[in-house]
């Protein structure tokens, strides 16, 4: 977007200095956050019914380990688990163009079911199974 | 709720919801589940025959994919008492996507007043969960030892599908199943009703009920109670209910929000 707006600026070198020191100042939070530097990981992610208030209609179970994938997928992808072989091309070619190529994504690789079992309206009893609830295992794609 | 283990992460810093973002999590999470809105069942006690056996099947699958190690499937519930599950359920729980309880609407107590020797069932199966087919369903109902004179004879429990109603004269009726049952004997009876739901997902008009009548050795219509037939004043872990399992048959697609 800077590219676009390079003839109505006055003064280049102010607004450039200001977008640096802005990243700078992104890098140290993210530094201390320990967001960025983080690998594409299984994060734990707890669905509880019981803290939903939900009991009265939910027979079982009383919650799920639902889990979540987050992290980074930078270069090189070797430390990382589960990297496909594309993942890897497109860290490369992210490496080469960071501006147009996107890195990969870090994502679930393995999916499992839960059954839930539950009233409805007419006090009937429903047991469903749900396929692709919980997170098995996580990975750049 | 968010929480750390041994094995992985958490990046998150918990805090409390506030009533909007608690409302917003509440619909996403029922969205994932596939409903429309909480369930807000009028009865919802869990210790009644219906809830025990289905907690049963939920119990099957959930020790089957159980990993290792893991303790999110504790069930809710005791077991014990609850109606057994036979091989063949078995193998259409493994096939199914849902399985289904339903109770019976009629009011066992007034239809009591009206007949003596047959009961009248009926099951509501306009709720049923969209894009499903049926695979299988039947009907439960647990029988007693009788322990008075009638310990030695056997009995012929019918249940009968209700074809028409006609206003001041006899229903017309289809047989569906029959058992024959010693007096002495104990446990739930299972009655095929598959076609008869089938053609009720189709026909919802055609969804008058079932009648079960009990016949003694001499082809003489009895009160199911004398055989030990448990329909609507016994123990609540053994009230008759239907059970219908279903397959998903067309791809869903949840939709954008």
């Amino acid at each position: 977007s800077a590219h676009g707006h390079k003839g109505r600026q006055g003064n280049r070198s102010k607004p450039q200095k200001t977008v640096q020191d802005a990243l700078k100042v992104v890098e140290a939070a993210a530094d201390t956050l320990s967001l960025s530097k983080e690998g594409c990981k299984k994060h734990e992610l707890y669905v509880s019914f019981r803290d939903l208030g939900w009991q009265d209609w939910i027979i079982a179970p009383e919650g799920y380990a639902a889990f979540y994938c987050e992290g980074e997928c930078a270069f090189p992808l070797n430390s990382y688990m589960n990297a496909t072989n594309h993942a890897i091309v497109q860290t490369l070619v992210h490496f080469i163009n960071p501006d147009t190529v996107p890195k990969p994504c870090c994502a679930p690789t393995q999916l499992h079911g839960i059954s839930v079992l539950y009233f409805d309206d007419s006090s009937n009893v429903i047991l469903k199974k749900y396929r692709n609830m919980v997170v098995r295992s996580c990975g750049c794609h | 709720n968010f929480s750390v283990d041994n094995e992985v992460h958490s990046s998150f810093i918990q805090r409390r919801l506030r009533s909007q973002e608690r409302r917003e999590m509440q619909r996403e999470i029922l969205s994932i589940l596939g409903l429309p809105h909480r369930p807000r069942p009028h009865v919802n006690t869990k210790h009644t025959a219906a809830p025990m056996f289905m907690l049963d099947l939920y119990n099957t699958i959930s020790t089957d994919a159980q990993p290792p190690g893991y303790s999110y499937y504790k069930p809710a519930l005791p077991t014990q008492g609850s109606p057994m599950m036979t091989p063949q359920e078995s193998r259409f729980l493994d096939d199914a996507d849902t399985v289904m309880s339903f109770v019976n609407l009629v009011d066992q107590e007034k239809d009591l007043l009206f007949q003596q020797h047959r009961r009248e069932f009926r099951f509501d199966l306009s709720r049923i969960p969209e894009g499903e087919a049926v695979t299988a369903a039947e009907f439960r109902i647990y029988k007693n030892v009788v322990q008075e004179r009638y310990e030695n004879e056997t009995f012929s429990v019918s249940v009968y599908q209700v074809l028409e109603k006609p206003p001041n004269s006899e229903v017309e009726l289809l047989l569906l199943d029959q058992r024959e049952v010693w007096a002495a004997e104990d446990g739930w009876l299972l009655f095929d009703l598959t076609a008869t739901s089938n053609l009720w997902l189709v026909n919802p008009e055609q969804n008058l009920g079932l009648h079960l009548v009990l016949e003694d050795s001499h082809g003489q219509r009895r009160n199911p109670h004398l055989a030990g037939l448990v329909t609507g004043n016994g123990a609540q872990e053994k009230q008759p209910f239907m059970v219908a399992f279903f397959k998903v048959n067309e791809v869903r697609l949840r939709s954008v929000r």
